[in-house]
């Protein structure tokens, strides 16, 4: 416990510092060190109750608090294609990514509607995409936030993505009629983003290889 | 002049970021040249370096337009630091203690300018600076550097990264509200960052756990200092909204945190935050499945998961001081001469002033029969395991009269800190809070208090009513204790004299 | 006394008063809901 007044002791303590310590003696670090060690007297001994000058500098951190845009992940190279567009006056100017508290739809079970990204609400937003507009994100935005939300909205729609070819593939299950010989037929299609930015259907030699595809 | 030189790799820098991504080839290769060129050959190079880096940072947010990108030069040294920190070559200077040469000058800057601009300082672009680091620094770590190519080095980082988050950690205590008031908005949303606390919370072996506490305490400690009975600054009442929140989301995320560190947080935790302190105890594991304390048909003996103790994170046994030795001879073998010694030295040297409901001072260490009550209960527990359950939940067991001899020997404020130390073991169904249930109860019937046996009742139920009237969460023990209580053919709590003198406490106890 | 904690749960993401299974310290935006109007990138990871 510190005795009452303390003035004195940390005085001597700094002056003792002072005097052994060789970060004192670089210029590079005054005046700020000095300051630096100011703000110890404060932490040995708090005062009772809070000075006018406290209470401003409380005030003003308040006035000044960081908001959740000045704690956003920085970017300082952006995509040309993610720049804003001039768009209508009588469009909203709000941003998409206002917080939202809704509650997930409980239908949903998909085991990533229960991530971090479900609640937010650019992944609700993508998951009311078409897939054209996924595929869109997913090459024409690489290495972005919203290319891993689109790949993820993807997964959750049963694609697949191929390492090898980079092609999402989508596995088609049909179910056939009772009495035949299987009970099910397997069809698989990939979106072709190279050249005609359409899903086409796997040829017969098309063979799934676990391995070359990415599990996400 | 040294310092317009290195402004000048610097605003390059800046502007090459602002035309490339971030992972590009000439990234790397800017920091190659520079190294090449020398810019950071020395120890006096890397100070004068971080201090224009971060002064011109500073700057440009000020004279930025608030509408337009103020923070470019910022989130660049950003990368600048989380780049040197992966890129260099530390085989002759290791990468923690050049990480915090960068810290310090970061923090000696930050003291200067806001020792200098006092009630104008703006914490922005400083919370920028450690927001943005930890995002960098969160995208290249991920998949324990996966994106790093050079195996060895990235062997090292794998190393590194928790004390990435310790240095991080250690210099936000020194930036703490006490210490810079003028940064406690920013602290505050910087020690919850998403980015830092929950990396904190996960790191192996809670290896960030020690740091948390510490933080949390930093927090707890402004508060308690600046809550005053009669009135709270509005300030102070919106940093702990803040603090409310914050908890809530940990007990959300990581139940377990408050669940291991009761015992620390509470010892900051001031009197008067009643609904805090009850967020911290309410907190249990994540798989452990709670019966309805409401249940008129529940019996806490029967409630298999009290079979295990809950786990403690720091050993209370640490804070007992000159008073382990009596403490453990006395549960090995009781002893009235060591039981004396035990209750004459919960005192202080001197009075400290207290926010308390009903004080204003204490003259009891509180911390110590905290540690007492506590560690009382942990060797109890484990005795419990050892032995049978007869051993302890038994009132000559030398676990239960060290506690009731506290109570005996001592004055009210003993009294009332025993309890309250009790109470807050009170918690989800564990082997303390099964107990320390018992232990309250006999407490509450006990004959052996002759003549202070009402003190000690009304001790009891001050106690445990305060933490229900007030509003949600309730901690399970506390609701099932009281209850038995209420349900208590040996006393009805009706027929207390401290019950019936106070008409609303009356009413309540009737409405329970 | 404290408050009825359920509109602080809420606008923590945290539904009906019980521990949810979303963690919500990953999107955590700041801690005052005032500060809190949009939306924070949370960690993620993109492969090769």
């Amino acid at each position: 416990q510190p005795p009452r007044d303390m003035s004195k002791q940390i005085d001597e303590m700094l002056a003792q510092d002072r005097s052994q310590n060789s970060a004192f003696q670089n210029p590079l670090f005054h005046p700020g060190l000095d300051y630096w060690l100011e703000s110890k007297r404060t932490l040995l001994q708090p005062y009772e109750t809070m000075p006018a000058e406290m209470a401003s500098q409380l005030e003003s951190s308040l006035l000044n608090c960081p908001d959740s845009l000045d704690a956003d992940t920085p970017h300082l190279y952006h995509n040309v294609l993610s720049l804003p567009h001039p768009t209508s006056i009588f469009f909203p100017n709000e941003p998409i990514r206002l917080v939202s508290n809704e509650p997930v739809d409980p239908t949903k079970t998909h085991p990533k509607h229960n991530d971090i990204y479900s609640r937010t609400s650019l992944a609700r937003i993508m998951s009311k995409f078409d897939l054209d507009t996924l595929f869109f994100i997913f090459y024409h935005y690489q290495g972005t936030y919203e290319q891993f939300l689109s790949a993820r909205e993807l997964s959750i729609r049963g694609w697949q993505f191929n390492k090898v070819n980079r092609c999402w593939f989508y596995k088609e299950v049909e179910k056939l009629p009772p009495g035949m010989e299987q009970s099910e037929e397997i069809s698989w299609r990939y979106f072709d983003y190279q050249k005609s930015w359409l899903a086409r259907r796997c040829g017969a030699e098309f063979v799934y290889r676990e391995e070359e595809f990415e599990r996400i | 002049t040294n310092k317009e030189r290195m402004l000048l790799v610097f605003t390059e820098w800046v502007k090459l970021l602002q035309r490339v991504p971030s992972d590009d080839v000439k990234v790397a290769v800017f920091i190659s040249q520079m190294i090449e060129k020398g810019v950071l050959s020395e120890t006096n190079n890397v100070i004068e370096f971080t201090k224009a880096a971060l002064e011109l940072s500073v700057g440009s947010f000020k004279e930025s337009d608030p509408t337009s990108e103020v923070f470019t030069a910022t989130d660049a040294f950003s990368k600048l630091i989380v780049n040197l920190l992966v890129l260099q070559d530390f085989s002759e200077v290791d990468r923690s203690s050049y990480f915090k040469l960068i810290f310090s000058v970061i923090t000696f800057v930050f003291s200067e300018d806001q020792g200098k601009t006092e009630n104008t300082f703006n914490e922005r672009p400083y919370f920028r600076l450690f927001s943005s680091l930890l995002c960098d620094w969160e995208d290249i770590s991920s998949h324990n550097f996966v994106k790093v190519e050079d195996q060895r080095c990235r062997a090292q980082l794998v190393e590194f990264n928790k004390e990435f988050y310790r240095v991080i950690a250690s210099f936000l205590h020194a930036y703490q509200p006490i210490a810079f008031p003028g940064f406690s908005f920013a602290w505050i949303t910087l020690i919850s960052h998403r980015m830092f606390l929950p990396k904190m919370l996960k790191l192996p072996e809670k290896a960030g756990w020690s740091q948390l506490v510490l933080l949390f305490t930093d927090l707890l400690k402004f508060m308690a200092q600046y809550t005053k009975k009669q009135d709270v600054p509005d300030a102070v009442s919106v940093v702990y909204k803040g603090a409310l929140r914050v908890f809530l989301a940990v007990a959300n995320d990581a139940p377990e945190f408050l669940v291991e560190n009761h015992y620390e947080l509470l010892n900051n935790l001031p009197h008067v935050y009643m609904q805090l302190r009850n967020v911290v105890l309410s907190a249990f594991p994540k798989h452990v499945s709670i019966p309805n304390p409401y249940n008129p048909k529940l019996s806490i003996d029967t409630v298999k998961i009290c079979d295990q103790p809950p786990n403690v994170f720091y050993d209370p046994v640490h804070d007992l001081k000159t008073l382990k030795k009596p403490v453990d001879n006395y549960l090995r073998i009781p002893s009235a001469s060591l039981s004396r010694t035990i209750s004459s030295n919960v005192f202080r040297s001197e009075y400290e002033k207290d926010n308390g409901i009903g004080f204003d001072t204490v003259s009891v260490d509180v911390k110590l029969i905290n540690a007492i009550v506590l560690h009382v209960g942990i060797e109890a527990a484990l005795e419990k395991q050892r032995t049978t359950a007869n051993a302890v939940f038994n009132v000559k067991s030398s676990y239960y009269t060290l506690l009731a001899d506290l109570l005996n020997d001592g004055t009210t404020e003993v009294r009332f800190h025993v309890v309250q130390a009790i109470a807050n073991q009170l918690r989800y169904p564990n082997a303390h809070t099964q107990w320390f249930n018992y232990v309250l109860k006999n407490f509450f019937n006990s004959e052996e208090w002759g003549e202070n046996k009402t003190e000690i009742q009304e001790i009891i139920v001050r106690t445990l009513l305060e933490r229900i009237v007030t509003n949600k969460p309730h901690c399970w023990g506390i609701i099932v204790t009281f209850t038995d209580l209420l349900k208590s053919t040996e006393c009805s709590l009706m027929d207390l004299p401290f019950v019936k003198d106070v008409p609303e406490v009356e009413l309540i106890i009737k409405h329970l | 006394l404290g408050i009825d904690l359920s509109p602080v749960l809420h606008s923590l993401g945290i539904p009906n008063n019980q521990p949810s299974r979303n963690r919500v310290l990953d999107t955590f935006q700041s801690p005052w809901v005032e500060t809190s109007r949009s939306e924070v990138e949370p960690k993620f990871f993109v492969p090769e």
